[in-house]
C-alpha cells in the first residue's frame, strides 16, 4: 500500500563515474584487454573489426559468438578481472 | 591454457619474492599468509621453489596501487581491474600489482585478526553477542577509550574471549615509526588533524603522525582500515557514522539509496546532506589469495585460459575450497615440468596394458619392477624452442634429449618424436637429469642427477645411490657428460677433468682424473654435455656443438637443434 519511494538518484562526490554507454563500455573493454588493435581504423573497418572483436571475445569468455554487443556481453564486461590484456599484438 | 610469445619463464627454479608494500584491508601477517600460500599453489605441482626476500631486487616484486601506480597501465577504481603481472624477465618484468581501490578479503567478508586482549591472535568472529546485542562489526561499546574490539567466540557474555580490531589507535604500519600508534590531534604543515588523512599524498593512502607535530618530527606511518571502513567515495577507510542524514532521512546502516547501481553506500559523517563525505560499504571483497595465485600464474608465465574453471581465466570467481585445474597444472608443466624431488606423495598406480596394478612397496635402492606404456604428452610443447637441454645421449640406437621432466627422439630415419614424461619410461628418475649412457656390452641405461646415479635395465632399476660408491670424489656435485670407449670402459666429464670409469668393476680406474684440454683440444671446457654418437663425440655448450672424430680431431662445430634435433 505504501507508495514504492520514488528513488532519487544523486551524483555523490568522487564517485568514480562509470556511467558510460555500453557501446563506450564495450570499445574501451576490446581495447584494454588487447581484441581490438589501439590505432583503430575508422568508418566501416571499424564495425567490421568491432564486430570481429567482439567474437573472439565471447569465445574467450565462453559466451555465444553472436559478434553483437548484446546484454550477456555487456554483462561479463562489468564482471571483475584481470588486467593482463587476454590477446597481446 | 596459454604461454607468452617465446615461452617466457625463469631459468631459475629458485624464484624469489618480495613484499614491497601492504594494503590497509588486511593485517600484514594476513598478507603475507596469503601471499605464500598463493605461490605454494604453484610450487605444489612443479620443481619451482619460492624464497621471500625483505630487501634488494626479487624475482617477483609485489606491491599495492591505485589508479596511477607507476607503470603504463593505471588501475581503474573499485571492482573491474583487480589486478595485474608481468610475464617473468628483468625489471618490472614477473612483478605483480594489486589495485588498492579494491576491498582485499579472503573472499567472503572482512578477516579483522585481532591483536592484544585474550584471544592470543584470534580473528573475530561475526556476529557476537555482548550484553545481549548481536554486532557484526567490531565495536567500541563497553569502552571509554574508543578502542575497537570484538569477541572471537560467538558469545561474549558467556566465553568472556575478545580481541582489539585493527585501528589507528592501536598500531600504523609501513612508514617510519616501527608501527607506532598514531597521535591525536598532530600538526601537519601547521594545521591540526584530529584524525588520519591523505592530505599531503597523491596515492590516496590514509596516513597519520606519530608524535604531536609532523611538521618538526617527520615520524609517520599508514592507517589500517577499520571493518567498518568505508571503500572509494570521497572517504576511503573512513568509518561508517551511524546514524547519518541523507536527503532528510535518518540511516542506521548501508543504504542503497540514492544509487541506481544498487550498491550499499554510507556517510562517514553524521550529516551526508552538509558534508557530502560518503564511501561504500566492505562486501565481502575479493580474495586476496586467489587474485594474487592468478597474478603468479602470470609472473611464472601463464597467459590467460579459455577454460572458465580454471585459475587462468580472466575472470574472477570466489571458489571456497580452491583446488588447481588441470588445465593450470599442464600449462605450469610445460614451462617447468612437473614436480620432483622429497614430497612423499602416493605412488600412482602403473598401468599395464590390461589393468592397473598397485607398485610393489620397495625402498628406493631395492630392485622394484614397474611395468609403464609411455604415454605422449602435450605435443605442442616445442623442443625446437629449447635453449639447452639437460643431457643428450644415445639410447636403443636413437639419440635423446632430455629436458625438465621430457624427453624426445630422433630415430634412424631421422625424425623426431615426443615430447614423452620421463617419469613414464624411467619412474624412478627426478625431473632433471645431468647425463646419462647405454654401456655398449650390458645395454643397461645409467642415469646421473646431482650426486646420484640409476642404472635401469630394460624396466627394472637400481637406486639411486651416491655417486661416490663409483670412486668420483665426495665434493663432486654432478657429471655433465659420459662417452663410452671400448672394452667396458666409459669417460665421466664435469668441467675441466674427466675420470674414466671400468662399469663391469663400477669403480673408477686409478690415475683419474685428468684434464681435459691436454686430451680434447679445441673444444670448450664447459660443455654442458658431452656424449657419443655414431662414432663420434659431441661437446655442447649452449645451442652449439664440436664434433670429434676417432683421431680426437674437431671436424664440425654447428647447431644442436638444426643439425640434431633435425628443427
Amino acid at each position: 500500500w505504501c507508495v514504492p519511494l520514488k528513488s532519487v538518484y544523486v551524483t555523490f562526490p568522487g564517485d568514480v563515474i562509470k556511467n558510460m554507454t555500453d557501446k563506450q563500455l564495450a570499445d574501451e573493454y576490446l581495447q584494454r584487454y588487447g581484441y581490438i588493435d589501439v590505432l583503430q581504423k575508422s568508418g566501416l573497418q571499424a564495425v567490421v573489426s568491432t564486430s570481429k572483436a567482439l567474437k573472439q571475445l565471447q569465445k574467450q569468455l565462453g559466451l555465444e559468438e553472436t559478434g553483437s554487443l548484446d546484454q550477456p556481453t555487456i554483462d561479463a564486461m562489468k564482471q571483475p578481472r584481470c588486467g593482463v590484456p587476454d590477446i597481446r599484438n | 591454457y596459454q604461454t607468452f610469445t617465446g615461452n617466457l619463464k625463469w631459468d631459475n627454479k629458485d624464484v624469489t619474492y618480495r613484499i614491497l608494500n601492504y594494503s590497509p584491508d588486511m593485517e600484514a601477517s594476513l598478507t603475507d599468509d596469503a601471499f605464500a600460500r598463493a605461490f605454494k599453489v604453484w610450487s605444489d605441482v612443479t620443481p619451482l621453489t619460492f624464497r621471500r626476500l625483505y630487501d634488494g631486487t626479487a624475482d617477483i616484486m609485489i606491491s599495492f596501487g591505485k589508479a596511477d601506480h607507476g607503470d603504463p597501465y593505471p588501475f581503474d577504481g573499485k571492482d573491474g581491474l583487480l589486478a595485474h603481472a608481468y610475464p617473468p624477465g628483468e625489471g618490472i618484468q614477473g612483478d605483480a600489482h594489486f589495485d588498492d581501490d579494491e576491498y582485499w578479503t579472503l573472499g567472503s567478508g572482512p578477516v579483522i585478526k585481532t591483536s592484544y586482549g585474550n584471544a592470543e591472535g584470534a580473528t573475530c568472529h561475526f556476529p557476537f553477542l555482548f550484553e545481549g546485542q548481536s554486532y557484526s562489526t567490531c565495536t567500541t561499546e563497553g569502552r571509554t577509550d574508543g578502542l575497537p574490539w570484538c569477541a572471537t567466540t560467538a558469545d561474549y557474555d558467556k566465553d568472556k574471549i575478545f580481541g582489539f580490531c585493527p585501528s589507528e589507535l592501536l598500531s600504523t604500519f609501513g612508514g617510519n615509526s616501527n608501527e607506532a600508534p598514531c597521535v591525536f590531534p598532530f600538526v601537519f604543515q601547521g594545521e591540526k588533524y584530529d584524525s588520519c588523512t591523505t592530505d599531503g599524498r597523491t596515492d590516496g593512502y590514509r596516513w597519520c603522525a606519530t608524535t604531536a607535530n609532523y611538521d618538526t618530527d617527520k615520524q609517520y606511518g599508514f592507517c589500517p582500515n577499520r571493518d567498518t571502513a568505508v571503500i572509494g567515495g570521497n572517504s576511503e577507510g573512513e568509518p561508517c557514522q551511524f546514524p547519518f542524514t541523507f536527503l532528510g532521512t535518518q540511516y542506521s546502516s548501508c543504504t542503497s539509496e540514492g544509487r541506481s547501481d544498487g550498491k550499499l553506500w554510507c556517510a562517514t559523517t553524521s550529516n551526508y546532506d552538509t558534508d557530502k563525505k560518503w564511501g561504500f560499504c566492505p562486501d565481502g571483497g575479493y580474495s586476496l589469495f586467489l587474485v594474487a595465485a592468478h597474478e603468479f600464474g602470470h609472473a611464472l608465465g601463464l597467459d590467460h585460459s579459455n577454460i572458465k574453471d580454471a585459475l587462468m581465466y580472466p575472470m574472477y570467481k570466489y571458489i571456497e575450497d580452491f583446488s588447481l585445474h588441470e588445465d593450470d597444472i599442464k600449462g605450469i608443466q610445460y614451462l617447468y615440468g612437473p614436480k620432483t624431488g622429497p614430497d612423499p606423495t602416493p605412488p600412482e598406480p602403473q598401468f599395464t596394458t590390461s589393468s592397473p596394478i598397485l607398485p610393489t612397496k620397495s625402498t628406493p635402492s631395492e630392485k622394484t619392477t614397474t611395468v609403464s606404456t609411455t604415454v605422449h604428452v602435450d605435443p605442442s610443447k616445442d623442443a625446437c624452442q629449447i635453449k639447452e637441454f639437460d643431457a643428450i645421449t644415445e639410447i636403443q640406437e636413437e639419440l635423446h634429449f632430455f629436458k625438465d621432466g621430457y624427453y624426445w627422439k630422433i630415430s634412424n630415419k631421422r625424425e623426431r618424436k615426443g615430447p614423452f614424461l620421463i617419469s613414464e619410461k624411467w619412474p624412478a628418475l627426478p625431473a632433471v637429469i645431468n647425463t646419462a649412457f647405454e654401456d655398449q656390452l650390458t645395454k643397461k641405461i645409467y642415469f646421473f642427477a646431482e650426486k646420484q646415479f640409476w642404472v635401469y635395465t630394460g624396466n627394472e632399476v637400481f637406486g639411486p645411490r651416491k655417486i661416490e660408491k663409483l670412486g668420483l670424489p665426495s665434493n663432486l656435485d654432478r657429471v655433465d657428460g659420459a662417452v663410452q670407449r671400448k672394452y667396458g670402459k666409459v669417460l665421466l666429464f664435469n668441467g675441466e677433468t674427466f675420470w674414466r670409469l671400468d662399469v663391469k668393476a663400477q669403480l673408477i680406474d686409478s690415475g683419474y682424473p685428468k684434464f681435459f684440454d691436454s686430451y680434447f683440444g679445441g673444444v670448450p671446457t664447459d660443455s654442458h654435455d658431452v656424449f657419443l654418437y655414431k662414432g663420434f663425440l659431441y661437446f655442447c655448450r649452449e645451442n652449439f656443438y664440436w664434433r670429434m672424430n676417432a683421431r680426437r680431431q674437431v671436424d664440425r662445430v654447428g647447431y644442436v637443434k638444426y643439425d640434431l634435433l633435425k628443427c
